[in-house]
């Protein structure tokens, strides 16, 4: 579902360039279970980037379910996104105005949802991460790591074909932490494609694949023994 | 230098009424080295917060180096801030529109440090993070980790006598997590004070005492046997 050739990415800003990815070759099959692992600013989060079409590569390749991503407009870019793909950001990006509740349902008025069943779902995912009584609760008025669960709820709510996850854990204790990746682990058994950073060798091992990133570059691809 | 007597916050905003600390009591000695554990939402921001007199606590006792903090004016609050504390937020907390060094930079302002020195403070906290070659970059041209570690450096550079540091290294690979935890240990060792919150066992047994919350009280507060 995913496939990545000679990917690269170079930042150029005012007097800063900087190549964060020189080139990454990637294949992720339907339904499979891959961690991103590697150095902080080794090009973890530029990578996840660009498989989530949210900015476009330097040069390279990039077909996103048998289509070449390069060639889309971005209406049809932010389509696929809306359609396709479940993102979690390492910094959460809620919305500060709204509340839990209204964040999860933003992606989920795009798949056409009636509004009744959109709450219905946004409910269901918020009380599947253990924020039940907080829906109604502002980014600002949650812990770091109940906006960390609402960024995975709103990514997941919607059941999306891939799931996207930059960190998803990295602010939970270890019990949520577990908890998060039950339900991921879930929708992948049910053929979900994930694809996650991580800098936590337990959570990464839930993967069935580990791609290691250095300076840009991967280091390695490793399958993981099952069980 | 820490001595805090029931200490207690409820947030009530609009409709929503959360009592995040039921009462605390906590001592922490000069030079001494606790970690905060607890689930996510367990009120440990909360009581760093408070700790670091960036809010007020509903009621309860809290003197910071022998003064009642409660009886403070705000300018008061801000000048035992400004002097004493360091603190590592959990959302970093960087400017947007200043580079790393002038973030770095900014809490040496209020020290009275001449220009030359400050940039030479800062530039030589940067480096002790393994941020050399990105001082001039904006948080938005940082990778998650590299903004942490700004944070860091930022709370570390005026060699505080108190480090209140909310999760240092949730974001960082386990290389650059110990680089961190080696920089804190080291002031640690020449008498800093550090207060610490974190998810991670083996970061929270660099500590000497290991302070657990549940639902906003204390379960357990534990001194870490030494070596
Ligand atoms: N401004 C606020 N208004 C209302 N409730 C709040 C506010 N800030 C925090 N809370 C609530 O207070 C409780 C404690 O929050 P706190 O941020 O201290 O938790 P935490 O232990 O730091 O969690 P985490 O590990 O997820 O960062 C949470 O349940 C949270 O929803
Ligand atoms: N907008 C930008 N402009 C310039 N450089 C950037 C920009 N965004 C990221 N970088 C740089 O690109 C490199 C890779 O960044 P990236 O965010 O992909 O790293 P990462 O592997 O996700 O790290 P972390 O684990 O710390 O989150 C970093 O060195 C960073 O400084
Ligand atoms: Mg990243
Ligand atoms: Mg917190």
């Amino acid at each position: 579902v995913i496939a990545v050739r000679a990917i690269a990415k170079t930042y150029r800003t005012g007097y800063v360039t900087v190549t964060a990815l020189a080139s990454v070759d990637l294949d992720v099959e339907p339904g499979d279970m891959v961690a991103i692992m590697g150095p902080s600013g080794s090009g973890k989060s530029t990578l996840m980037n660009l498989l989530g079409c949210l900015d476009r590569p330097t040069s390279g390749e990039y077909r996103l379910a048998g289509r070449a991503v390069a060639r889309l407009s971005d209406d049809q870019l932010a389509d696929v996104r809306n359609r396709f793909i479940g993102f979690v950001f390492q910094n959460y990006n809620l919305l500060p105005r709204l509340s839990a509740l209204q964040n999860v349902e933003l992606p989920l008025i795009y798949r056409g949802d009636a509004a009744k069943r959109r709450r219905q779902i946004a409910l269901e995912a918020l009380a599947a991460v253990g924020l039940a009584d907080r829906v109604h609760h502002l980014p600002a008025q949650l812990s770091g790591g109940q906006q960390q669960r609402v960024a995975v709820a709103r990514a997941l709510a919607g059941h999306p074909q891939v799931l996207l996850a930059d960190e998803p854990t990295g602010n939970l204790d270890s019990r949520s932490g577990q908890e998060v990746m039950a339900i991921i682990q879930g929708l992948n058994d049910g053929g979900m494609t994930v694809v996650m950073v991580t800098h936590d060798e337990r959570i990464a091992h839930h993967c069935r694949r580990i791609v290691r990133l250095l300076d840009g570059s991967v280091l390695e691809n490793q399958v993981l023994d099952a069980g």
